[in-house]
């Protein structure tokens, strides 16, 4: 079963 | 203060029902370029970035940044009151502790007025760099509903892969599997119905139906959607509404078999 990203390892908190 | 004039209740009734799935309290962050929102699901793996700009009002005034913390449950319940038809202004103070809304009917005849309490929401908030994605797919919003619907009944994740063929959606489950191919297509008389595929490069990207299937709850806000892609970043689903207003869904991809 592929696995689920999250979304903050893309986008950087401001 | 704000003071926020929609011509149409229907949009902000369809924005909040499009996001309130996905996202159960967050901020409307206002200034003069418009109202804006921006949130991610409890699960990180999804986000919502939505924004109306002040032409998209009529009148618009907003004279200094204005954070309005709403819970979209409680927004909801007041936004049944307003008629798809009535026209909708939003009035807060500077510091506000609750946002006005009224609702007038087309013969201006009924006002409706309702107050909705604010709360303090200390929100996360994402830089989204700029992308020039790999493949940029449009197509009929309710067409990307009915394959999203479709797949879901099979699988929980799709393949969305693009190449010089166009454009295919492919998932797997227990029962077997399914797979949709679209070419581009091109109607003068109704551009509704058009799919186009923009790629400079192959695409293959999985993603969880579940979230696609709560993307498409705007659905009704734009007959066309936008699709983009790059291999190894979050997909961007686009809604575009009139006066470059948009609501954009981002998620993240599934990696790995």
């Amino acid at each position: 079963t592929p696995i689920q990203n999250d979304l903050s390892e893309f986008f950087v908190m401001v | 203060m704000l003071e926020a004039r929609l011509e149409q209740a229907a949009l902000l009734k369809k924005v909040v029902d499009a996001i309130k799935e996905l996202v159960q309290e967050c901020n409307f962050d206002c200034n003069d370029s418009g109202i804006g929102l921006q949130a991610m699901d409890n699960s990180h793996v999804a986000l919502v970035s939505m924004f109306l700009k002040s032409e998209s009002f009529s009148p618009f005034r907003c004279d200094r940044n204005i954070a309005l913390g709403i819970n979209l449950n409680a927004l909801q319940k007041v936004l049944r009151a307003a008629q798809n038809e009535d026209i909708l202004t939003l009035k807060a103070e500077d510091a506000p502790d609750v946002v006005n809304l009224v609702f007038e009917n087309a013969t201006a005849d009924r006002i409706s007025e309702y107050d909705l309490k604010l709360m303090d929401i200390d929100q996360e908030h994402l830089g989204i760099p700029d992308t020039d994605y790999a493949a940029q797919i449009s197509m009929p919003s309710s067409e990307f509903q009915r394959i999203t619907r479709d797949l879901s009944a099979i699988s929980e994740s799709v393949t969305i892969e693009c190449n010089k063929e166009g454009v295919s959606f492919a998932c797997e489950g227990d029962i077997g599997k399914g797979n949709i191919k679209l070419r581009q297509y091109t109607n003068v008389d109704k551009p509704a119905e058009n799919v186009e595929v923009n790629m400079t490069e192959p695409v293959a990207l999985t993603f969880a139906l579940k979230y696609l299937g709560n993307f498409c709850k705007a659905s009704g806000l734009s007959e066309q959607v936008r699709l983009c892609l790059s291999n190894e970043v979050p997909l961007m689903v686009e809604y575009a509404l009139a006066n470059n207003s948009y609501i954009r869904f981002y998620l993240a991809p599934k990696i790995g078999d």
